[in-house]
């Protein structure tokens, strides 16, 4: 299992 | 000129205390309609987004939109020198690099103030889709402190599913596994002491137990946590701050290689 990122679900403003 | 206050430094001492191990300094955006603060854990694998309502607030003022970058480790230490029905203030002057902390005892006889200096924190700020979720679970916080902290002893990740029947909680590891199932509650005397589920579709999803006990530092916040769930998206894990707002923690998920 590899974790994943949180930017990459959510985008910078 | 900002100025915000509690009746009751309890509050803003368990937030402190719910995002201090997370996150080792966040900026406060502050408004007339009250503070908000949104920031990622050092490895930008969680999110914690709080939000304080300015008409939780017993006195409220803010002249001028303010951001303040705090260090959470000296604001912790700051509360800590609060007993927990004490007065607490913040003020800050507009263009400030400093911000101070006043605690009134309840019988006026003993005021303590502590100033603190901000920092200059580089915003990233992040947006967070509105998400129709799959599954939504309302449970009592304490017993999601306690699932998350006994699982954590059998493997370094949780499966959640969420079905129609309940939800399970799944850990596994060199000491062996384990599996902790709740049904949705027929029926509870106390509304807070409930487990209930709204599911469009059933989710199953693994997340890293550090993360998930880092989260219910929040338990002393709120009866009840909530778990949003949609396949392959963020775990939001929502603990209300009664009269005040709320505390959002989004976790991404774990993935097979």
């Amino acid at each position: 299992m590899s974790q994943r990122t949180i930017t990459s679900f959510f985008t910078k403003t | 000129m900002f100025e915000a206050r509690l009746n009751a430094a309890t509050t803003l001492k368990k937030v402190l205390d719910a995002i201090k191990d997370l996150l080792n300094e966040a900026t406060f955006d502050c408004s007339d309609a009250g503070i908000q603060l949104q920031a990622m854990d050092n490895s930008h694998v969680s999110l914690v987004s709080l939000t304080l309502r300015s008409d939780g607030f017993d006195k409220f003022r803010c002249d001028r939109n303010l951001s303040m970058g705090m260090n959470l480790g000296s604001m912790s230490k700051i509360l800590k020198c609060a007993n927990n029905e004490d007065t607490v203030t913040m003020k800050a002057q507009d263009n400030a690099d400093t911000v101070t902390f006043m605690f009134e005892s309840q019988n006026h006889e003993k005021v303590s103030d502590y100033e603190m200096k901000l920092m200059n924190l580089d915003q990233e700020h992040l947006g967070i889709p509105e998400t129709d979720y799959s599954c939504v679970v309302r449970m009592p916080a304490m017993e999601f402190a306690r699932i998350c902290r006994d699982l954590s002893q059998f493997g370094e990740s949780v499966i959640i599913c969420c079905t129609k029947e309940g939800v399970k909680f799944s850990a596994s590891g060199d000491v062996g596994s384990a599996n902790i199932k709740l049904a949705q509650t027929s029926s509870v005397d106390k509304e807070e002491e409930a487990v209930t589920i709204e599911m469009q579709e059933p989710v199953s999803l693994t997340f890293a137990c550090r993360y998930l006990n880092a989260f219910t530092k929040a338990t002393p916040l709120s009866n009840q946590v909530q778990l949003s769930m949609s396949a392959d998206v963020p775990l939001v894990v929502e603990y209300r701050i009664p009269d005040l707002g709320h505390i959002r923690y989004y976790l991404a998920p774990k993935i097979e290689e």
